[in-house]
């Protein structure tokens, strides 16, 4: 059968937040079966397990992305495939539910492989992508960890929600 | 950030890794992410990875290549990625985790993070865990 992996970020995530983290990535690896299962594509599985945690607010994509200095979400993924090892990503982008999906129509239906900022927003447009309101992608908790960054006068860095971390 | 690797009966590989970035960055911050070689990297010849940690060092390092190297040139996958991120810590600082499929199809999992939360699905059963030594399962 295919095999399929997950990961769900690295850094020094507290105890917590464990569980969490385990019910999200099982619900993706089952995604991931769930579409490979009724596409028998390698492409759709992957996508679907990336989607279903960008869609979950425990992880620090799509929605739950962590904030820059401005309070702003600006994200970024790459989609890349070994048979040509074809790649897209975008950088900077906003508003987007699900940037894994946008990454892979660049690396299908453009001929760059990077695109970034409003330009990488309007392919999206032209897409067939809906926006989303920043309020759905931004989460309480990610608020909160950009206050006490702010508060701790920028040091260290950090990404997980609520702990010095990474990723 | 989060990620997933593909490989299927074929041998078609597949890598994703999307992130909202890190807490308090710049704006108009690239990170590893977006960038083939560092965020992720996809070989059919060879073998798939997605990567995830501290970003500016991961793209520095070009960890996912590194790892791509380490199965070129016979490596576990696990051991290529606890040695690529190991060795990504030691010469530029900060810590990363990846994930890898080699393209005879063996998982590896590595970090030098305290934690990277991983999952992968064998024989109807999903493997997880988060911490160095830990494996959990549960029924698909």
């Amino acid at each position: 059968g295919p095999v399929i992996v997950v990961h769900g970020g690295a850094g020094s995530i507290p105890d917590s937040r464990d569980q969490q983290k385990f019910d999200g990535m099982c619900a993706a690896i089952r995604a991931a079966h769930y579409a490979y299962e009724t596409t028998s594509s390698i492409t759709e599985a992957c996508q679907a397990a990336v989607e279903c945690m960008e869609d979950d607010e425990a992880f620090n994509a799509g929605r739950g992305s962590v904030l820059n200095l401005k309070g702003e979400i600006e994200m970024e993924a790459l989609f890349m495939e070994g048979k040509d090892m074809n790649a897209g990503s975008v950088t900077g982008v906003k508003n987007i539910a699900h940037p894994i999906a946008l990454a892979r129509k660049v690396m299908e239906n453009t001929p760059h492989v990077l695109l970034m900022g409003q330009s990488a927003n309007d392919f999206a447009v032209k897409s067939g992508f809906e926006a989303v309101p920043d309020d759905y992608l931004m989460t309480s908790h990610a608020k909160i960890a950009l206050d006490n960054f702010l508060k701790s006068g920028s040091q260290p860095i950090t990404t997980e929600i609520g702990q010095g971390s990474v990723g | 950030t989060v990620g997933a690797i593909g490989m299927d009966v074929n041998g078609h590989m597949v890598s994703c890794t999307s992130t909202g970035g890190i807490t308090g960055k710049m704006a108009g911050r690239v990170g590893d992410t977006p960038i083939p070689g560092a965020g992720g990297y996809c070989n059919n010849e060879v073998g798939t990875i997605s990567t995830t940690g501290h970003g500016d060092s991961i793209m520095r390092y070009c960890l996912a290549s590194k790892i791509m190297h380490h199965l070129e040139n016979g490596n576990d996958p696990n051991i290529a990625a606890q040695k690529a991120c190991e060795s990504m810590s030691s010469r530029v600082g900060g810590s990363a985790g990846a994930i890898v499929i080699s393209k005879d199809g063996k998982i590896g999992i590595g970090f030098s993070s305290p934690k990277m939360a991983w999952a992968f699905l064998e024989n109807r059963i999903i493997h997880y865990g988060i911490k160095h030594g830990q494996h959990l399962t549960t029924d698909l």
